[in-house]
């Protein structure tokens, strides 16, 4: 129970279910009745399908729905992180476990501020990052823009943005607003990519650091077609219509149910309760006796 | 056997009893090894928020364990002893029993109540390997 300090503290697993709730989910699973306990502390999949079930049961609110755009980005990340069989794929950087990806909310749709062509256009983006778990750490955050579709298709387009990040810190009255900002400038080719990746760890880490589930910023950006290396002046802005973008975080679960790397030695390592048959008496690695080290070592070459 | 016992005793014993004889030290018919289980997520009607992947093999250790599991299991010689005080001691006692020793990992790509998406790798979600214990 000491893992499982409520809120976001929780650990992956969780205490049993309520009755009701575990003899569905036993029903569900066709697990023993009886067997009560047995629904404690089932892994943090098993926690999602219960707390579909608790919502279902108690008339929650239903669960939303993700955008399609971000089930399509997040069934490519799947292939490139596992086998067809399901097997997490090694060699890749960061070592992450587990990945989360946040659409802007809904219910604050992002205020766009109808500007002319070239002009500075303005998006408010509020994430929610409660799924976020206190055992789950930060490796990399990502903002993921994707276009729409009326975009003309052109050679390349290049935008200035500028993110700022508002914090909402109640205790200060003198300055309710603290806002982080970050510039940076995406230039792509339209045709050839769907995503636009920009990096915004050293940006997000103090938040997620300081365990802040709600991140509030605004983004300012403006857009020319062609790239401005070659065409010195801004003659051809485009109103380019960025879908707002969603919030890819790359975490190492560090929660018992999750896989770790350091352990893939550990499935071909043997159990640990497993005795190994001992060839001969026990040599220190170090200290081991010289003279039977090599006559064992002849031996075993032999 | 037969030279010292007299003419009168009983014939020696017919060959099939012999392999009633060894059958106690072989194999059982049934030993402890591992069974595919394929399952889809669709069957447990869980496949609107596991999105991937589609199939799961968790795989599943079962059989009999024999007396003398030795290094064919890797088993302990608690095993064995275990085995021993089933057999002759205490019928209490449970005899060893096959369970999974290794695991693999899997990957998996779910729908969160809050409309986000997770891709998480969990521990011990495919048995590769039985022992008896």
């Amino acid at each position: 129970n000491s893992k499982g300090q409520g809120g976001s503290e929780k650990a992956p697993g969780f205490l049993a279910a309520p009755e009701d709730a575990a003899s569905e989910l036993g029903a569900l699973l066709q697990l023993p009745k009886e067997g009560g306990q047995g629904h404690a502390f089932v892994p943090h999949l098993l926690e999602v399908l219960a707390e579909r079930i608790l919502r279902g049961l108690d008339g929650g609110a239903p669960w939303l729905q993700p955008d399609s755009r971000a089930i399509r980005y997040m069934k490519r990340l799947y292939r490139m992180s596992a086998t067809k069989e399901g097997f997490p794929r090694a060699h890749r950087s960061p070592l992450y476990n587990t990945v989360r990806l946040f659409s802007p909310c809904r219910e604050c749709e992002p205020r766009r501020r109808d500007l002319g062509e070239g002009d500075v256009h303005s998006v408010d983006l509020r994430f929610n990052l409660e799924r976020v778990t206190a055992l789950e750490h930060l490796l990399k955050s990502v903002l993921l823009y994707s276009f729409d579709t009326a975009v003309p298709i052109s050679s390349s387009i290049t935008c200035i943005c500028h993110l700022s990040l508002k914090e909402h810190d109640f205790s200060s009255q003198v300055c309710p607003n603290i806002s982080h900002s970050l510039a940076f400038s995406l230039h792509f080719d339209v045709r050839k990519r769907k995503w636009v990746e920009i990096d915004v760890t050293s940006f997000l880490q103090p938040l997620i650091a300081m365990n802040r589930r709600n991140t509030h910023m605004v983004l300012n950006f403006t857009c020319v077609m062609g790239d401005p290396q070659q065409s010195t002046k801004l003659d051809n802005p485009v109103n380019v219509a960025l879908v707002p973008p969603s919030l890819l975080l790359y975490l190492n679960d560090t929660s018992e149910d999750a896989y770790h790397w350091g352990n893939s030695l550990r499935h071909g390592r043997k159990s640990p309760a497993r005795a190994r048959p001992r060839s001969g008496p026990l040599v220190h690695p170090t200290k081991g006796d010289k003279g039977k080290r090599n006559s064992q070592g002849k031996r075993a070459s032999r | 056997q037969r030279r010292n016992e007299s003419p009168k005793a009983a014939p020696a014993t017919p060959p099939h009893d012999l392999s009633e004889y060894f059958k106690q030290f072989a194999f059982p018919q049934n030993e402890c090894e591992l069974h595919d289980f394929r399952l889809s997520f669709s069957q447990l009607r869980w496949d609107r928020w596991i999105i991937a992947p589609h199939r799961y093999s968790p795989r599943f250790c079962r059989g009999d364990c024999p007396r003398v599991p030795g290094q064919r299991y890797g088993s302990p010689v608690h095993t064995v002893v275990q085995s021993i005080i089933s057999e002759r001691l205490d019928p209490a006692v449970p005899r060893p029993a096959c369970v999974p020793a290794e695991y693999r990992p899997l990957s998996v790509l779910t729908v969160e109540p809050d409309g986000s998406v997770a891709y998480k790798e969990y521990e011990d979600m495919i048995a590769t390997k039985c022992t008896c214990r």
